[in-house]
């Protein structure tokens, strides 16, 4: 009960740019993998490397990423992940 | 322990509802369950597509686990054969039931609903499924197209009707057999609608003029946005009305007076669900059902109505990931019905104005993968324990934790001496 309370969830890819099937691309076809978790004050969420052939994602592998904070940015509309990808509090996530 | 269990799931389904503070959406029914609930204000799918969504919370594992990420595998051949959550009731004396949309249909579901494991008798469709995506839409031109906006008039479409009320109309008749039977359930309930097209009666649009409506509050793609990350809403762009627009790919925009159209019906469609969760509820106290009967109402993801630039799940933004989680337990989140008190009446959306509290509301971060273990233990089931990191090959465990622990008894809070607003702002 003393832990921070996280959800956590995921959406794959196709390519890094939006392509035809890039809402639901095929497993064959998944090569990025975003991973999000969120907790009241932020979502922080990874786009890394999928290898659909072995189910494998590679977190060194990183395409993209983005942080909101909550409580500054509710909607979601201003990602700071490259602001911040030196700051301890991104350190401290990773 | 020894609760019936009425488990209503929904299709795309964002919190767009009174009780979580929506001030347009005219959602009476729920907002009265949520009255008698305690109510997650965070709750989060585990990934915003139907089949992923619904495998992962009804096997309690995420999908990394369940290996499916689209819809084309069945995990108990592709990645284990795992219990799933009517089937652990099925295991423990409830007959299990499925009405409409509770798994996804098709092989990610075995093309049965996974029946036998999951259900005791065989899972109902209504018959009208197999229209949704057919040319029953009226338009101005006076022909029947596949649009996205779907007003209709119900004595014209096929059949006289629609899935969704007829969802309904089976899951009150299965009640019906269960409280004569005195049989112990589980009666899963999933609807269709607010999903695409956005078909439903069209009296409904008269709740929403459309001078009401307005447009999201940042429409716009944001600039730092990754594209990786923006999902082009392709399905949206299949039906007529939307590629008339000639709406460029894969950015857009629609048109502002198409958006208005897009928002007003989703929230007509809304409406009409909330309508369909009336009349199962309202029976539901007709049979006394309400003093014995768990009821939990949740849907498999979010939708976003053009936040971001965007009109689809297909995404990790929270508009898309984030769901409307209740759970009514009688005697918990609620004192039990008196004799001949009604729990849940029937209330008109078109004249009931909702002026209802939600009864216990908790802004804990909680995931859909949790059902598993929290309605087992609010049954009084044993809690599958937790799943050990790697658990192909264990057939009952959860990657998710019972969420019981945040709820509040109502003796709880008479405890609390009268004063709620620790209880409602947790």
């Amino acid at each position: 009960d003393q832990k921070e309370p996280i959800a956590f969830c995921q959406y794959p890819r196709p390519a890094d740019t939006p392509q035809w099937n890039s809402d639901k691309p095929r497993l064959k076809d998944i090569k990025i993998m975003g991973y999000s978790m969120r907790t009241v004050d932020y979502r922080y969420t990874v786009w890394v490397g999928f290898n659909p052939n072995n189910f494998k994602a590679n977190f060194q592998d990183i395409h993209a990423g983005e942080l909101y904070m909550v409580g500054t940015d509710p909607g979601q509309d201003h990602n700071i992940y490259n602001n911040s990808l030196h700051s301890n509090f991104v350190k401290k996530i990773l | 322990g020894g609760k019936n269990v009425l488990f209503i799931v929904v299709d795309d389904l964002r919190p767009t509802l009174g009780c979580y503070g929506d001030n347009l959406v005219k959602s009476p029914n729920i907002d009265q369950l949520a009255s008698q609930s305690v109510v997650f204000q965070n709750a989060y799918a585990q990934q915003a597509v139907c089949a992923p969504s619904r495998v992962s919370f009804l096997t309690g594992r995420r999908p990394d686990t369940t290996r499916l990420y689209d819809f084309y595998s069945y995990w108990r051949v592709h990645a284990g054969n795992y219990s799933t959550l009517p089937q652990y009731f099925k295991e423990n004396g409830y007959t299990t039931m499925s009405v409409g949309k509770v798994f996804h249909p098709g092989i990610s579901s075995n093309y049965n609903d996974d029946y036998p494991y999951s259900w005791s008798i065989p899972p109902f469709h209504p018959s009208t499924e197999k229209y949704e995506n057919t040319k029953t839409c009226k338009g101005k031109d006076g022909q029947l197209h596949a649009n996205l906006v779907c007003p209709v008039d119900v004595a014209e479409v096929p059949e006289g009707t629609l899935p969704d009320i007829q969802s309904t109309e089976e899951a009150i008749r299965l009640l019906n057999i269960m409280k004569r039977k005195k049989q112990k359930f589980f009666l899963a309930v999933g609807y269709h609608k607010p999903h695409i097209p956005l078909r439903y009666p069209q009296e409904f649009l008269k709740l929403y003029p459309l001078e009401n409506i307005t447009l999201a509050p940042d429409p716009w793609v944001p600039e730092e946005l990754p594209p990786v990350a923006y999902n082009p809403w392709t399905d949206i762009r299949e039906r007529e009305d939307v590629q008339a627009l000639n709406i460029s790919f894969p950015y857009g925009p629609i048109p502002e007076d198409f958006q208005r159209l897009i928002r007003q019906s989703y929230f007509a469609a809304v409406s009409y669900l909330d309508m369909q969760v009336g009349l199962l509820l309202n029976a539901l106290d007709d049979l006394k059902l309400s003093r014995n009967t768990i009821v939990v109402f949740t849907a498999d993801h979010g939708w976003s109505l053009g936040e971001h630039g965007e009109w689809a799940k297909y995404s990790n933004f929270d508009v898309a990931t984030q769901v409307p989680l209740m759970f009514y337990v009688p005697g918990k989140t609620s004192s039990f019905a008196n004799p001949g008190g009604r729990k849940f009446p029937y209330l008109d959306p078109f004249t009931h104005v909702s002026n209802l509290i939600p009864q216990g509301q908790t802004k804990k971060i909680v995931e859909l993968v949790s059902l598993f273990p929290t309605l087992a233990e609010l049954a009084g089931l044993l809690i599958p324990a937790l799943c050990p990191e790697t658990s192909f090959d264990v057939a009952l465990c959860s990657e998710g934790e019972s969420i019981v622990r945040y709820f509040v008894s109502m003796e709880e809070k008479v405890d609390c001496g009268g004063d709620d607003s620790d209880y409602y702002q947790d």
